[in-house]
């Protein structure tokens, strides 16, 4: 019945009660604030149709459907508030949750989300997204980048240099995300930076999604002549999507900052202490 | 003596054969593992002798290859060890610092000998049934350099031994 929120010096997250849902991001710095909803969504793979035998596999996004299906309705959630760190701990499924995480002094959010393994007992390969739906007019326009150096604007069902023909709704929009994905409406942007290279996309306006985890039943005829079905370590993922909100014109200082230090990250290593003294001549 | 070379041939080895998560079969994404492990291991003495060097100090380094998981046998099992935080950048950095550990109290210390703010906190059930505690402390470390940090699990005889010196202190 409260409103669920976290917050720093810098920012505000805010989560539907009734659903444990994040439901607003505020940039409190610039005055912004952005409803914000994410949840995490599977495409059921293709195993070929009408049109084509291909199936979705290793190298071959091909979804069935053009809407996702949502892998919950709802989160259990868990807040837990420390000096140190505020969290919300959101359970989806039994293959599917994640943790909203805000430091102190920090000006992104921090989403870690775990999902996996994922259930095929269905019959149906999964090809699980995350997905931010927001109120932004965005007219169609993404922007992704490549290796963090160049950041191309993307533009839904089009190809700046040929006339296209969309033959897949879905996959045809999907671009290779190495460090960032963004969408913008000249005003606020919102940013969300990858800790590894995914596919994302933008396939409604004010939309932004990044795929995550998938798991196939067959093979898409690409030569590798095995589904994409892992089921060892691999077949759980952990990773993390950085998420800025903030005024285009601050925008790319921030997450250039932020992708920099995400990709060199300080490297931790253990001792037991005991040492001895050291030279090495 | 430490080594990159066989990281550097797995490496290249991978990224000319895209070695991308289910574009092999398993066989042989098990066999990039496998160099990958194989070249990260002299690449841990490599780390080990430089870091050596630096702080003119020899000591068993403990890479936790498994942190990313939340398994660390140092820090889950150990009443005190040192954490050495090295950063790639050139600039200086904070950096929250997040370890898996047995639940308890710590003293966190920073180089200079202060106590540093830390916390534990539980993981989400979801994650790991054994292992359900991180403890957390802020780092700062210089650009192009390395920072250790000390921890030490409060036991009755330390938490008895840091009231007594802070009493001490207090006295001065």
């Amino acid at each position: 019945s409260h409103v669920l929120f976290i917050e720093n010096e810098y920012i505000r997250a805010t989560f539907d009660s009734g659903t444990g849902l994040l439901m607003k991001i505020e940039n409190m710095e610039q005055s912004l604030s952005l409803p914000v909803s994410q949840g995490f969504f599977w495409y059921n793979a293709s195993t070929g149709d009408g049109k084509s035998s291909q199936a979705s596999g290793a190298y071959i996004f091909r979804p069935n459907h053009l809407k996702p299906m949502p892998v919950s309705r709802w989160a259990q959630v868990h807040l837990v508030k420390t000096a140190l760190v505020q969290e919300v701990h959101q359970n989806f499924s039994a293959w599917c949750s994640q943790v909203v995480r805000l430091y102190p002094g920090q000006r992104h959010l921090e989403l870690e989300w775990m999902v996996g393994p994922i259930p095929v007992k269905d019959g149906w390969g999964k090809e699980v997204i995350s997905r931010f739906d927001t109120p932004l007019k965005t007219q169609g326009e993404f922007y992704t980048d490549s290796n963090g150096r160049e950041i191309l604007k993307r533009r839904r069902n089009h190809r700046p240099t040929w006339r296209l023909n969309q033959t897949e709704p879905v996959a045809g929009n999907y671009y290779p995300v190495n460090t960032r994905i963004y969408i913008s409406d000249g005003h606020t942007q919102l940013t969300v930076v990858t800790d590894r290279s995914q596919g994302g996309s933008s396939l409604q306006d004010g939309s932004l999604e990044l795929m995550v985890h998938r798991r196939l039943l067959l093979d898409d005829g690409r030569g590798v002549q095995e589904p994409l079905m892992e089921l060892g370590t691999g077949s759980t993922v952990l990773g993390r999507h950085l998420v800025l909100l903030s005024s285009v014109s601050d925008a790319a200082a921030r997450h250039r900052l932020l992708a920099e230090k995400e990709i060199l990250a300080p490297q931790v290593v253990l001792s037991q202490g005991g040492s001895s003294p050291y030279y090495y001549w | 003596s430490g080594d990159s070379a066989p990281l550097n041939e797995a490496m290249a080895v991978l990224q000319h054969h895209d070695a991308v998560s289910g574009t092999a079969r398993q066989n042989v994404a098990n066999d990039y593992a496998r160099q990958l492990a194989a070249g990260w291991g002299p690449c841990e003495v490599l780390v080990s002798n430089a870091l050596a060097m630096l702080s003119h100090e020899k000591q068993n380094f403990s890479f936790c290859r498994e942190l990313n998981i939340s398994i660390c046998p140092v820090s889950q099992k150990s009443e005190h060890f040192q954490v050495t935080i090295y950063n790639p950048l050139g600039r200086k950095v904070q950096q929250m610092i997040r370890l898996p550990v047995n639940d308890g109290i710590f003293f966190v210390k920073d180089p200079n000998g202060k106590t540093v703010p830390s916390n534990v906190v539980m993981r989400p059930n979801s994650y790991s049934k054994r292992y359900q505690w991180d403890l957390l402390f802020p780092a700062f470390v210089p650009a192009l350099g390395f920072s250790m940090y000390s921890v030490a699990k409060v036991t009755a005889a330390t938490s008895q031994a840091y009231r007594l010196r802070a009493r001490s202190k207090k006295s001065r």
